[in-house]
């Protein structure tokens, strides 16, 4: 049930970013949080090009679980 | 290693995130 709750908030978040309900996230949708979130455009800039595993300038669903993951870990173990 | 230094500077980035849609999504006061 653990893994569903995450599978739902990664969607959650997911739309929250693919407003357009594109399927993807590009850098514009990426910027366009930029206000919303106590972000820098620099700084989402940044966690774009990070989620962006194979850098071809789209987000899918995928990535964006395995970025949310890999933050998951992170904070598990440190 | 700047590549190690540059890893985690985005992991930081994104933790900030991830913690910023955590707490939009529950709402705060």
């Amino acid at each position: 049930t653990g893994q569903l709750t995450m599978l739902e908030k990664t969607h959650e978040f997911f739309q929250i970013c693919d407003v357009e309900d594109k399927g993807f996230i590009t850098r514009r949708d990426m910027q366009r949080l930029h206000g919303e979130l106590p972000l820098s455009a620099d700084e989402l800039e940044n966690v774009f090009d990070t989620l962006d595993a194979d850098g071809n300038g789209f987000l899918t669903l995928e990535e964006f679980t395995t970025g949310f993951s890999e933050f998951l870990f992170g904070q598990k173990i440190s | 290693d700047p590549n190690m230094k540059g890893a985690a500077a985005n992991e930081g980035v994104l933790a900030n995130f991830f913690n910023s849609l955590l707490s939009k999504k529950t709402g705060s006061p």
